[in-house]
């Protein structure tokens, strides 16, 4: 047992990729081995995780991608410069850092040999923390963070397959049915459970309004239709009608949010509803005007700001901040302009708050919210993304 | 078979060892300008969780094991993420 009496075993990071079709290119070589060679044993380390799980990795020579990999040396951009032979060997980000991979090009990197350092091992463990393995304290797995020299009948450790699948679940069944390992080229070649890519949200991304219930479920509203999203993408089974599920809400909705009082707020020109779940709590439609004095009708989209937990709304060029406890709730010196929320353009189509982080949307792109900076987030690949790629799993 | 793997260096030095459980998240990142100071006991709890982490004997001493695996070659990601 560890130091701290718990068993030894796998460690999760706790990010993840919310797709399970996976991409990656490698921008940068090593000096000393072949394109091709390089090609090969990074998708074998690729194949070492998606043997156990539904994931799949597509390479692709350049372009968006969710994990790239680059083989540096010294100090190469991320404040985390490599040492020389030996000592450290490579680094890696976990998904919510976005997921890339760094190799010393000062070892001496060699495949399927004795000499040198063992590309496809080391590979294999980085991209168990691009998918959101932290490390593990039992020796003989993956994870374990020393390089133990080259394993020619390298197999996965029993506690590396627990870790991945605690991640991304099992293999499921193929497409001929069968489960059993050997099937991976099936279970590559399966097409997505149905609902997992949905043709009408990946083709024109621009949606309505996102929120999340007070079950943690994150929901995308679009004319009278709305999907469900999950870590991996689409929920199967949408999209559904608004109206079947919310009785009385109509489609088309402007915005929407849940409060801490775990009461979520749909509003529709100079309209709003009020909902527990999906439970309609009380006699509404009430105007805005009479239930959030002080916000105009007709917004583009609200939410409550991760920085203080307040109400805004946004429309057009302007946001008003609207604070339940407060009399008057909104104070007299809004509206204000959007464009002090550095980065972030107008006339949104959407805000929502999910993992601490506040996100806008607007026509088929995203910006994720630095809250301490008070400006759009730096991250590579830069803001805005598309929306029908990182949140859509298109 | 002569690897030309790194061959590990002679025992840490106590300070590359402090920046080495800073480096993988047992002591708090140091600031090398404040040249930060910690104690005994601080440096002590975190050999003996790298220790418990390697699968080492929990001495809490910079034995000559201990530097000696801290000198093996190895991943760049802490083994203590937050």
């Amino acid at each position: 047992a560890s130091s701290d009496g718990r068993s030894k075993r796998y460690a999760l990071q706790g990010s993840r990729w919310r797709v399970k079709k996976l991409t990656y290119k490698i921008s940068k070589y090593p000096r000393i081995l072949e394109k091709s060679a390089v090609d090969k044993d990074v998708s074998r380390a690729f194949s070492v995780w998606s043997e156990y799980t539904d994931l799949t990795f597509t390479q692709k020579r350049s372009g968006q991608v969710h994990i790239e990999i680059r083989f540096e040396r010294g100090e190469h951009g991320d404040g985390d410069p490599f040492d020389g032979p030996g000592g450290t060997l490579a680094h890696a980000y976990f998904p919510v850092y976005g997921g890339d991979a760094h190799f010393d090009d000062s070892e001496h990197w060699s495949i399927n040999s004795y000499r040198g350092t063992n590309l496809f091992q080391v590979a294999a463990h980085e991209f168990g923390h691009s998918l959101g393995l932290s490390h593990s304290d039992v020796k003989s797995a993956l994870m374990a963070p020393f390089y133990r020299g080259y394993e020619p009948n390298f197999i996965l450790d029993s506690d590396d397959i627990q870790g991945i699948q605690a991640l991304y679940g099992q293999q499921t069944l193929s497409s001929s049915g069968s489960e059993s390992t050997d099937t991976k080229v099936n279970s590559k070649t399966t097409v997505p459970p149905p609902g997992e890519e949905d043709t009408q949200l990946c083709s024109d991304s621009k949606i309505d309004t996102m929120f999340d219930s007070a079950e943690g479920h994150s929901y995308a509203f679009k004319g009278d239709h709305y999907w469900k999203l999950t870590t991996d993408g689409i929920a199967s089974g949408y999209p559904r009608l608004i109206s079947n599920s919310w009785h009385g809400l109509p489609g088309n909705i402007d915005a929407a949010f849940t409060y801490k009082n775990g009461k979520t707020y749909f509003f529709k020109g100079s309209k709003y509803w009020r909902y527990i779940g999906k439970k309609i709590d009380g006699d509404y439609p009430k105007d805005i005007s009479e239930g959030f004095t002080g916000i105009p009708d007709n917004i583009d989209a609200a939410t409550v700001w991760t920085g203080n937990g307040k109400i805004y709304f946004y429309k057009g060029t302007k946001f008003w901040r609207f604070d339940p406890a407060q009399r008057p709730p909104v104070k007299s010196t809004y509206p204000k302009l959007i464009s002090n929320w550095e980065g972030i353009p107008n006339n949104i189509d959407a805000a929502l708050t999910y993992h601490g982080y506040t996100y806008f949307f607007k026509g088929d792109m995203y910006y994720r919210f630095n809250d301490r900076t008070f400006s759009v987030d730096v991250a590579d690949p830069a803001f805005p993304r598309s929306t029908a790629y990182w949140w859509f799993g298109c | 078979v002569k690897t030309r793997e790194a061959i590990p260096v002679t025992a840490l030095s106590e300070n590359n060892a402090m920046s080495y459980l800073s480096q993988f998240g047992y002591l708090p990142p140091t600031n090398p300008t404040s040249g930060g100071f910690i104690t005994q006991e601080t440096m002590t709890k975190a050999i003996s969780e790298f220790q418990s982490f390697a699968g080492l004997n929990v001495t809490g001493d910079l034995d000559n094991e201990t530097s000696t695996l801290m000198s093996l070659p190895r991943c760049g990601v802490k083994d203590k993420v937050g």
